[in-house]
């Protein structure tokens, strides 16, 4: 991993909050 | 039914005809109808009122009604349309429109920006960046110092905010994510695609054709 060179969105992105697939998993 | 009003307008508050909504978003009105199942399931996770509440949303995105998560709480604000503090049936369908395969871009685009601007003042400025960022952290128990962090922001926001004048306007984000598309990645959900597949009971029941 090469943390200074990653984008701070998208870092953010894969936030579960924003996950909204997990709303439709059983 | 007759001259009666349906069952489902009488017992669920804020619900809406299916055929109203479907001419409002990229959904038919059978996805509609199953979108209304799963808005069912989620409204009486915690309390059985036929409303979304925070925890509830909280609850099925994160799996900790408990836990507070910044990026939760930001999707509740935007599909509480009315602000009451409650995602009504109709609020829920039109905000899932936007990610729906077939959603314009630039809807999925607007809508990243507006999670992200977290104080509403029309730009997202670089001190809530970091709160993002810190919270992501947070979320996924990673640790990184803080001048890891620092220089993470400071690399993106320079990039994103073109003007240089501290802060990223919806110009300069639209400019940012067509350069960066993967930052709306997580804005299309392919199961919209095939609701009536994942919901099929009201299938038996629907009275509409699309």
């Amino acid at each position: 991993m090469a943390p200074v060179t990653m984008n701070a969105f998208e870092l953010i992105s894969t936030s579960q909050g924003l996950n909204l697939s997990s709303l439709f998993e059983k | 039914m007759g001259c009666y009003p349906s069952k489902r307008t009488k017992e669920t508050p804020g619900y809406e005809e299916p055929t109203v909504l479907a001419a409002e978003t990229p959904f038919t009105v059978s996805e509609v109808e199953a979108l209304y199942e799963l808005f069912k399931k989620l409204s009486r996770s915690v309390i059985d009122d036929g409303l979304i509440h925070k925890e509830e949303l909280q609850l099925a995105l994160s799996r900790n009604k408990n836990r507070r998560n910044l990026f939760a709480d930001r999707i509740f604000d935007l599909f509480d349309v009315k602000r009451n503090g409650v995602i009504e049936f109709g609020e829920f369908v039109r905000s899932l429109g936007v990610f729906h395969p077939n959603a314009p871009v630039e809807d999925k685009i607007h809508f990243t920006f507006r999670l992200y601007d977290l104080r509403q003042t029309g730009f997202i400025e670089r001190e809530e960046l970091k709160e993002m960022v810190v919270a992501l952290l947070h979320e996924s128990d990673l640790l990184l110092s803080d001048d890891v962090v620092e220089t993470i922001v400071d690399k993106t926001f320079c990039d994103a905010d073109l003007k240089g004048d501290g802060k990223i306007d919806p110009e300069e984000w639209m400019e940012f994510v067509s350069k960066n598309p993967s930052l709306i990645k997580n804005m299309t959900l392919p199961y919209l695609m095939d609701i009536t597949l994942a919901f099929p009971s009201f299938v038996l029941s629907t009275e509409v054709e699309d």
